[in-house]
C-alpha cells in the first residue's frame, strides 16, 4: 500500500514542503 | 508574530501562484518540481492537504492557514 509508505504522511510533506520554501526563500540571492 | 506568517503565507503563495491568478491551481503546484526538492507525488499530497474544501484550486487563506498550521506544530514544546 502506497499510502502507508514511511514520511509520506501528510503532514511530514507539508512540513518537507513549507520547509523548502523556507530554505528556498533565504538561500535565494 | 502574526504578521510575519501572514507575509510569510502571502510571499510563498505567490510563489506557487505564477500568474498572479489569486489562487493556486493544481498544475501550478506541480510546476514547483525542479524548484523544490519534492516529486510531483508529494506536490500532489501537499495541494490535496491544504486544498481543505476540495474545490480544486487553493486560495490564500487556505494556504496561510496550512502555513500557520506548520508553524504551529514546529513550535512544540
Amino acid at each position: 500500500d502506497p499510502s502507508m509508505k514511511a514520511g509520506a504522511t501528510s503532514e511530514g510533506v507539508l512540513a518537507n514542503f513549507f520547509n523548502s520554501l523556507l530554505s528556498k526563500k533565504t538561500g535565494a540571492p | 508574530s502574526q504578521l510575519d506568517v501572514l507575509a510569510k503565507a502571502h510571499e510563498f503563495f505567490q510563489i506557487c501562484d505564477v500568474e498572479g491568478k489569486g489562487f493556486i491551481a493544481r498544475h501550478d503546484m506541480q510546476r514547483l518540481h525542479g524548484e523544490l526538492p519534492l516529486v510531483p507525488e508529494e506536490l500532489e499530497k501537499v495541494f490535496d492537504t491544504l486544498d481543505a474544501d476540495g474545490n480544486g484550486s487553493l486560495t490564500l487563506e487556505e494556504f496561510t492557514t496550512g502555513f500557520s498550521q506548520f508553524l504551529s506544530g514546529r513550535k512544540e514544546p
